[in-house]
């Protein structure tokens, strides 16, 4: 995605060879008009799905997510990775490991919402090791839920998350695909 | 706002005389098309004040701030609640205290997305104690920066949030005011 391509190249910070920061319009600050595009590409990527809804991750998941449920006119759940006041019954829940801080955390999402008659559209800012997504992937699974693909607004090539997520048979789409951080320069991957 | 009343009606189930749940259209799965019309009301409710940015805290508070931030045209800044893996430095935290916890929890926004030029428009899901309200407002004032006003979706008028921002003449908009989540009923502020 061209716009979005841009904002990274004039936006983004590389701050290793293994994390680009986007904190300026994704991960902290956000631009709302580059969220609806996002959401409207998602949602033209995945327009023959009959997508019944989004599922994706607290926090940096839910702007992308909401933009492309408009786009879609789909409901968005967001899974949640801490307790919160009322998210307290009838959960499913996946283990997600952390490469980096070396430790496993439960990711939580209500049974009341995502159930076997969803078609789901797993939405997600990064893709890194895929752990989150495979997290989300578990919990489709256990609703019996089938999904119609995972959306990612930045994937980087470099490591295994798409991969993973190829293998077990399901669709993934990046709107944009880094192939290098070396150097402090951002490469992105060919297109095919 | 009549739509949004009306969903807290078919949908919100009260837990408590204290706590009312909507995790099925705000806090958990999240209505996008709702959300559009939520970031509406908040750019008409704040249309002749300037504003140049949306602070709000994750997670609930961040679909409907993107969508007022499309409307306002303005970016959105969520401060964020635990660690993350880029927002680690120049930070500008506040300290907020849970009754229901009884406990303190800081919250963190980089000084590089909030500065003296900025004319704020806070934007929060709830409205109870205030004290997540009152954190993002000390932060508004370590970074300079003039607020037109805190947003609310649901305000719980029982409890002294709204109050304690009045008193600091601060503007709040609450779309929703409940009165009373008494005897398991849904009874709203009566209008002023
Ligand atoms: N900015 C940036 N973030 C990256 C990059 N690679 C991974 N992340 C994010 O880092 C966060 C932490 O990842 P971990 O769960 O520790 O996983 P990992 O070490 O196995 O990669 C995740 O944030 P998250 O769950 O999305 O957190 P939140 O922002 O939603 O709170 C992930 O999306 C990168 O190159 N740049
Ligand atoms: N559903 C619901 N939530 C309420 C109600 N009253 C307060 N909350 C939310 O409860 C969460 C916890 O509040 P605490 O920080 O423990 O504060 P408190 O005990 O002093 O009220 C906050 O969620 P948060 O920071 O918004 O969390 P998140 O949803 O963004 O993760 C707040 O918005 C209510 O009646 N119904």
């Amino acid at each position: 995605m061209r716009s979005l391509q841009e904002k990274i190249i004039n936006e983004g910070r590389v701050l290793s060879s293994q994390v680009l920061k986007v904190d300026s319009f994704l991960n902290h600050q956000i631009d709302p008009q580059l969220m609806k595009e996002i959401g409207e590409e998602f949602a033209q990527l995945f327009a023959g799905e009959k997508v019944t809804k989004i599922l994706t991750l607290e926090s940096s998941g839910i702007a992308p997510s909401v933009m492309a449920g408009l786009a879609l006119n789909v409901p968005v759940v967001f899974a949640r990775k801490r307790q919160s006041l009322t998210l307290t019954e009838n959960l499913l829940t996946a283990e997600v490991y952390s490469f980096t801080k070396k430790e496993t955390n439960r990711i939580a999402v209500s049974a009341s919402f995502i159930t076997g008659e969803d078609h789901l559209l797993i939405i997600d800012d990064f893709l890194a090791n895929g752990q989150a997504a495979l997290g989300l992937l578990d919990i489709a699974d256990q609703a019996g839920a089938s999904v119609a693909g995972v959306g990612i607004v930045i994937e980087k090539a470099f490591q295994d998350g798409a991969r993973l997520i190829s293998e077990r048979g399901v669709r993934v789409e990046s709107l944009a695909r880094i192939q290098s951080l070396e150097n402090g320069k951002v490469t992105f991957a060919a297109k095919e």
